[in-house]
């Protein structure tokens, strides 16, 4: 029924809800942030459960990095100089991400990488 | 991403969203779909922030990431933001902070004003005023009469478009391109989703129909990660994840 080009006839869909099908994959599930806690523990929960997907997330991404850089020259800018600017971001922001990072495992560049995505991909 | 405020005949605001994400961040073949944003639909959460045990707000984000795309602020605003294209765009900001310009990065920006605005206006002005180390489009509601577009260069506003229910515009439809000009021809998915909306009719919409709206390709589409409805009267906040099995637009 979709074309794959447009001009797009597909006829405005009706009924769709609750969420079935092969469109729906899946409720979000909830957490609960405590903003009383130091900001470096406040993510400690979330972490915790999705270690996993975040880890192959930032894999994904150094893949796709290193397609266009073989050198790794990129990977190792975000590694060695991005935790530079840590400490010029926004409290409690800058603190969460580095409480993030000690969770996680990951180096805090990639990190403050992850966190400053939606700026970078405005390039 | 497609933004969409309306209000129904009872006065009462709906704010759903489809954020959209990933686009030439590497093709899977083999599942058909973009690399990054397949990786990135694991992530998704809906957050409840609470201070002495009491919700703050609550939002949408992905797992690790500390700032906000989606929110709501229960009986008081409802926010979502879309990416905005400019040549002008993010990387010339980040020098611009890394040189020591005071701007705001727009994930944290949007959290701050969750976690401390007490009024829409509130909002509205902060989100008008600040500067910005990228362009974005804010969607913002609040309530009965209350909801615009703030379209933002890194400097300043270029536009704040309201919703104005006594001349007929009983809904904005946001999605990446400034809404006096045409979409781009490849990437008009603001055409079937304002055909959707006017077929639905102020008298029926309500979350149910958003979702049918924001389900209907190809609003629906390829790098649709997640699919939020929000609700600012009763603080309601669903967030589904999404898929767009072929034949479904890349963008």
């Amino acid at each position: 029924r979709a074309q794959d080009i447009p001009p797009y006839t597909e006829d405005c869909r009706t009924g769709t809800y609750p969420p079935t099908g092969p469109t729906f994959k899946g409720n979000a599930s909830w957490y609960t942030i405590n903003l009383d806690l130091p900001p470096e523990e406040r993510w400690n929960k979330v972490i915790k459960d999705k270690k996993k997907e975040i880890v192959n997330l930032m894999q994904v991404i150094k893949d796709l990095v290193e397609a266009f850089d073989p050198t790794g020259q990129v990977i190792r800018l975000v590694d060695y100089k991005l935790p530079i600017l840590l400490d010029s971001l926004p409290y409690p922001f800058n603190e969460e991400i580095q409480g993030i990072a000690d969770a996680s495992g990951l180096p805090v560049g990639e990190v403050i990488f992850y966190n400053i995505f939606y700026e970078l991909s405005c390039l | 991403c497609t933004s969409i405020i309306a209000e129904d005949e009872k006065g009462r605001m709906f704010h759903a969203r489809n954020l959209d994400f990933g686009l030439f961040l590497g093709w899977d073949i083999k599942h058909s779909t973009w690399i990054v944003n397949r990786a990135l639909k694991p992530l998704v959460l809906n957050l409840d922030f609470q201070k002495r045990n009491k919700t703050v707000f609550k939002g949408v984000t992905f797992a690790g990431y500390v700032g906000m795309l989606t929110g709501i602020k229960s009986n008081i605003f409802t926010l979502s933001m879309n990416e905005r294209y400019s040549l002008d765009g993010g990387f010339m900001g980040i020098l611009e902070w890394i040189f020591g310009v005071n701007s705001s990065w727009v994930g944290f920006l949007m959290r701050s004003v969750l976690e401390n605005a007490t009024s829409y206006k509130e909002v509205k002005k902060e989100l008008v005023e600040t500067k910005l180390i990228a362009p974005a489009y804010f969607i913002l509601g609040g309530k009965s009469g209350e909801a615009c577009v703030i379209t933002r260069t890194r400097e300043d506003s270029m536009d704040v478009w309201e919703l104005d229910v006594k001349q007929g515009m009983w809904y904005l439809l946001e999605t990446n391109y400034d809404h006096w000009n045409q979409p781009m021809f490849l990437d008009d998915r603001r055409t079937p989703a304002m055909k959707c909306m006017n077929r639905i009719t102020q008298k029926n919409i309500s979350l149910p129909t958003l979702y049918d709206v924001l389900s209907t390709k190809p609003v629906l589409n390829k790098l649709t990660t997640y699919t939020a409805l929000m609700s600012v009267d009763d603080g309601t906040l669903e967030t589904y994840l999404r898929d767009c099995p072929n034949p479904c637009m890349p963008w």
